[in-house]
């Protein structure tokens, strides 16, 4: 998280710190048994990783106690349409992890509602997204142990179509911007998610009830100026998210 | 060909001298051999006799016959001065038959034309029973009861006497054999009329176990007594009641002793008279009650049906709890109860209890708990009280749900639901907010 703040204990209870092949990505507590994240986490090179290899902390706040309590998982459950073998097709990046026992939601641990079906994104209103992921712009890469959040509008598509845009002249091999994405940060930059909050929430509150609106996916570098960060637009999945829990 | 039956003679009819009502011919010699059927009487009738009168009737004559017995001889007319004419007064034959012999000489007056005559005749019953002993010292024609038929008579004996095979004579008849009908009626033999001397006679009523036996004599009782010191003694005459398992008892005297309740379905009564005294005999009539069971009383927390007034033999009754208790018997729980009035006056299963039912444990609830709000260890309306583990999950419709344990043994929540509850998570309301006062 960059130009974020470390978050006080039991105020984000669905933020999931995963493990995977000793790299650090984040999720979100769904259901008692089911945690939700971003599915480039779980496939790298066209390969799902395997349950041993995956490692599920959740309930504090800080990295070095979290890793004495792993929870273990029994599937995983990538959407069926994401493939990205080279890392720049992030189009359905979404997947569903299993546990392999339920857990008992308590102040430390608590599921993010989903959203309602046909919840809108309104430009400009403030998320919460947060991560153990990078602290520091990427000339000075700093990774936290503790659990950080910033908070960051939405984006209107077309100026986050249009940033992209931009950074593909300077870049090749740009990811390309689709309807299941959205975006949010500020063009001044300085607040951003970035790498090890992948999977991570970007939390919308109404009436007090927080929802998952979307999953930590990619960017073109971090919080810098004129880019923002995408993320997985779960509206579009709560279809697949039930069935897939429904029929597992 | 078959032989045909006998032809049985006609009740009446009409005899004729020859050419009646033409003056009869000379030299005329005619028999007409009458007869009805056996046991009837025939009686002729003269409608009209005009024969030629002679003294002695010796030259024309109607000579009456039974067998060789002549019963008249007729001439004459009904105004003639002489000859012998029978005038309005029928022949009775002693039997069924009679014979008419007419016969005329060879001349006949020239002036008066006699016309014969003119009879009919017909059956008259004879009355056995009126005839006198025969002189034969056979005795009478019935023994006891005579009953006169038309052509006929039956004997018949008084109560307690059988006729004998020569349907003529009865003999005493008090060896009833076993009375098993539920009610039926006994008699001294005779009675009314004394019997003979010397009776002894056994009547045994026996009817189905189950049933006792009453026994209600009328009025009309008379045993002969013996008055001693101590009273009437049934010394020479008596009945003899006897019951099992309890002191035969010997009537006599001449009070009726009424209503006897034996309590038994097995009554055997002994008539005994000797050779001397008078006994006018005894009549009763016997019924049958089925056996009474005692009142079967209550069961607490039960009820027992039918209610009756009494309970009698073969009377059922079963037992039902209320709502919310079991039927228990011996320790266990049956799923029904009933019971019969056995013929011993005993119920054949003594009655139940009932006891209230459990729901047992209520289910636990998973993320929440169970707390009892009223009742004793899960019983009949016991009511518990479901709750979830909040903030963190919430009852589906409801923050507490009350279960009741009801008379199906299940626990039940006011909407009649039985599933237990379940606690749902709750989502996206931490209990710690992130807050930011800087602006």
């Amino acid at each position: 998280i960059i130009g974020g703040s470390e978050a006080p204990n039991h105020t984000i209870p669905w933020q999931v710190l995963l493990s995977v092949d000793g790299h650090r990505a984040g999720g979100m507590v769904i259901a008692d048994r089911w945690i939700m994240t971003a599915a480039h986490v779980l496939k790298e090179s066209g390969n799902t990783v395997p349950n041993d290899a995956l490692r599920v902390y959740m309930g504090l706040t800080n990295v070095n106690t979290l890793r004495q309590s792993p929870v273990y998982t029994a599937s995983i459950h990538i959407h069926p349409e994401y493939d990205n073998p080279n890392q720049v097709n992030f189009n359905n990046d979404i997947a569903l992890i299993k546990l392999r026992e339920p857990i008992t939601f308590r102040a430390s641990v608590m599921p993010v509602c989903l959203p309602e079906k046909g919840a809108t994104y309104v430009t400009g209103m403030m998320g919460l997204v947060s991560g153990f992921g990078l602290t520091e712009s990427n000339n000075n890469r700093i990774l936290t142990n503790k659990l950080k959040y910033v908070q960051l509008p939405v984006v209107e598509q077309e100026t986050c179509r249009a940033s992209i845009t931009s950074a593909k002249k300077k870049r090749s091999s740009v990811p390309r911007l689709t309807s299941n994405m959205f975006c949010a940060g500020v063009p001044e930059g300085g607040k951003d998610s970035c790498q090890g909050d992948s999977g991570g929430p970007f939390t919308l509150t109404d009436d007090g009830r927080v929802w998952a609106a979307g999953i930590v996916s990619w960017g073109v570098d971090c919080g810098q100026q004129g880019t923002y960060g995408v993320y997985t637009r779960v509206t579009h999945y709560l279809d697949w998210i039930n069935k897939t829990m429904q029929e597992n | 060909c078959w032989r045909l039956p006998d032809q049985e003679p006609p009740m009446h009819g009409g005899v004729q001298s020859p050419q009646y009502p033409q003056p009869y011919p000379p030299n005329q010699n005619a028999q007409w051999d009458l007869s009805v059927p056996e046991g009837y009487q025939l009686r002729l009738t003269f409608t009209h006799l005009d024969i030629e009168a002679s003294e002695g009737c010796h030259y024309d004559a109607l000579t009456v016959f039974y067998d060789d017995k002549i019963l008249g001889k007729f001439c004459g007319h009904e105004n003639s001065a002489d000859g012998i004419h029978p005038g309005n007064q029928p022949i009775l034959s002693p039997g069924n038959r009679l014979t008419l012999v007419f016969q005329s000489d060879d001349s006949n007056p020239e002036r008066h034309q006699n016309v014969g005559f003119s009879a009919q005749y017909q059956a008259i019953d004879i009355d056995e029973c009126s005839a006198p002993e025969p002189a034969d010292g056979s005795g009478p024609l019935c023994s006891q009861i005579c009953l006169n038929t038309l052509g006929s008579y039956l004997c018949s004996c008084y109560h307690g006497f059988e006729l004998r095979s020569d349907q003529r004579t009865c003999v005493l008849s008090c060896s009833g054999g076993i009375f098993d009908e539920p009610e039926g009626h006994l008699f001294s033999p005779g009675y009314p009329n004394p019997p003979p001397h010397a009776v002894s006679c056994q009547y045994i009523i026996s009817v189905e176990s189950g049933f006792t036996v009453s026994l209600n004599f009328t009025d009309n009782f008379h045993i002969e007594s013996v008055d001693t010191e101590q009273g009437p003694n049934c010394l020479y005459h008596w009945l003899q009641v006897t019951v099992p398992n309890q002191e035969p008892m010997k009537l006599c005297g001449g009070k009726s002793p009424g209503l006897i309740i034996t309590n038994s379905n097995n009554v055997q009564l002994d008539y005994h008279t000797d050779n001397d005294g008078l006994s006018r005999g005894w009549s009763l009539d016997y019924s049958t009650h089925r056996v009474q069971c005692p009142f079967p009383g209550k069961v607490g927390r039960g009820r027992v049906t039918p209610v009756l007034t009494e309970y009698l033999y073969r009377d059922y009754i079963s037992v039902r709890c209320d709502p919310g208790y079991k039927l228990m018997t011996n320790g266990q729980e049956i799923e029904s109860f009933s019971t019969m009035c056995q013929s011993n006056g005993q119920w054949h299963l003594p009655l139940p209890e009932c006891h209230i039912i459990d729901c047992g444990e209520p289910k636990p609830l998973l993320n929440g708990g169970v707390t009892f709000l009223s009742g004793f260890q899960n019983q009949y309306r016991s009511i518990v009280l479901y709750h979830c583990n909040e903030p963190f999950y919430s009852l589906l419709g409801g923050t507490n749900v009350s279960f009741t344990c009801e008379a199906d043994r299940r626990w039940r929540s006011n909407n009649d639901i039985v599933v237990s509850p379940t606690c749902l998570p709750v989502c996206g309301q931490p209990i710690n907010h992130i807050s930011a006062y800087q602006r």
